[in-house]
């Protein structure tokens, strides 16, 4: 079962076309394992990025470095999905 | 579980689960509801279809949820829309009315094979689970995969891609199967394509700039679809065309059911903004619902009163 230890979710915010161009850069970085929720696409919209823990420290350095706005969504993911099986068991031996 | 009284909205489901809601709903009423098979997953499984009719040879409105397969609370919604309809009929005048004039179809569970993934392996797969020649990666994205605009830009030909958009248009059996029952039927007035998480309610086009003959209705019903949404809880949408609110997406499933005719074609992104994204907590799945289901109206009256 894949688990999501550690992953977090980065809410970003563009300000201009050069960073959504730059987010864009980003994307292409395979090795990264990135998860686009919400693709970077105009300074309108924010941009939701799941991040695997291994590849943080990177994302972060590439955002601090362009000053590129972000704040996180989801500290850690695995965290919340565990919460929601806890929910989903609880709620069927109520049942 | 004994009825669908039983069946808890407010919870996350399995398969199986939502499943045996299906078949429950079909038996506690006979002549209301019928499920249809309209074909089979790469995997093997079912792709049911509820038919909710009061007659014979009616046009129809179609709906369904969780094309893509961690979108969780789309599946939810769906479930509660089938029991809302059932429960609404005979009682809520205006949707009398809707079902006394057409059919609804409803495919609750759009992408089987992706969401029992969902629930035993990998909570965050959005694609389908057909291997894809040549490569390690697996899936298709089934809102990449229509015959509108298809292969153009705003799709990935990467297939470890979450937009892969697969080989061919329509070489995913879960796009297929809608796409030979659209056909067949002939008379579908209405295609209501729902996904989640970033509230909006959108209409074609998502390949091209170019904007659909009957922008300006659309854009209308929108704004009335929305804001009927947002009298409940507030919840704030953005809607326009796919292309100019979200992004270029290429093979998307309403660009294709309006190039076939097909006027009232929508798509909706449901919950949640900023937070908690495909992990929408559960006690989120019937408000959800239930300001989803007043956009639904909205849309299914004005068809109603407006045929073509």
């Amino acid at each position: 079962k894949e688990t999501f230890e550690g992953h977090q979710v980065l809410r970003i915010t563009a300000l201009n076309e050069a960073q959504i161009n730059l987010l864009k850069e980003l994307s292409e970085n395979e090795h990264l394992g990135l998860d686009f929720w919400m693709d970077p696409v105009d300074v309108s919209l924010p941009v939701d990025v799941r991040v695997p823990f291994n590849s943080l420290q990177d994302v972060r350095a590439f955002l601090g470095y362009h000053e590129i706005h972000y704040e996180i969504m989801i500290q850690d993911l695995q965290d919340l999905i565990n919460e929601e099986q806890r929910e989903i068991l609880q709620s069927k031996a109520l049942q | 579980l004994r009825s669908t009284e039983d069946y808890n909205y407010a919870n996350y489901h399995t398969l199986n689960e939502i499943n045996s809601f299906i078949d429950m709903l079909v038996q506690e009423n006979p002549g209301f509801v019928s499920k249809i098979v309209i074909g089979k997953s790469y995997e093997g499984r079912p792709l049911n279809v509820l038919k909710f009719s009061t007659g014979a040879n009616r046009p129809g409105l179609w709906i369904d949820t969780g094309i893509h397969s961690r979108e969780w609370v789309t599946q939810a919604s769906g479930t509660w829309f089938a029991k809302k309809i059932v429960t609404d009929y005979r009682r809520d005048a205006e949707l009398t009315d809707i079902l006394n004039k057409y059919d609804i179809f409803l495919e609750i569970v759009t992408n089987p094979d992706g969401f029992q993934f969902t629930h035993t392996t990998n909570r965050m797969w959005r694609k389908t689970r057909k291997p894809n020649s040549g490569s390690s990666c697996i899936g298709v994205d089934p809102n990449r995969n229509w015959d509108a605009g298809f292969g153009g830009a705003g799709a990935s030909s990467t297939p470890c891609s979450e937009t892969y958009r697969g080989p061919s248009a329509n070489s995913e059996p879960e796009v297929k199967a809608i796409v030979d029952f659209v056909k067949s039927h002939g008379k579908i007035k209405a295609f209501v394509s729902i996904h989640s998480y970033s509230q909006m309610l959108l209409y074609p086009y998502g390949y091209t700039q170019t904007p659909c003959k009957d922008q300006a209705e659309l854009h209308e019903l929108a704004r009335k679809a929305v804001t009927a949404l947002s009298s409940l809880y507030n919840t704030q949408y953005r809607f326009g065309s796919i292309i100019n609110t979200i992004y270029q997406a290429s093979g998307g499933t309403i660009d294709w059911t309006y190039n076939q005719g097909i006027k009232y074609s929508y798509t909706f992104e449901l919950r949640d903004t900023g937070r908690y994204g495909f992990i929408l907590p559960a006690n989120q799945i019937i408000p959800t619902a239930q300001e989803t289901w007043l956009a639904l109206m909205a849309i299914m009256k004005h068809t109603k009163d407006n045929p073509y």
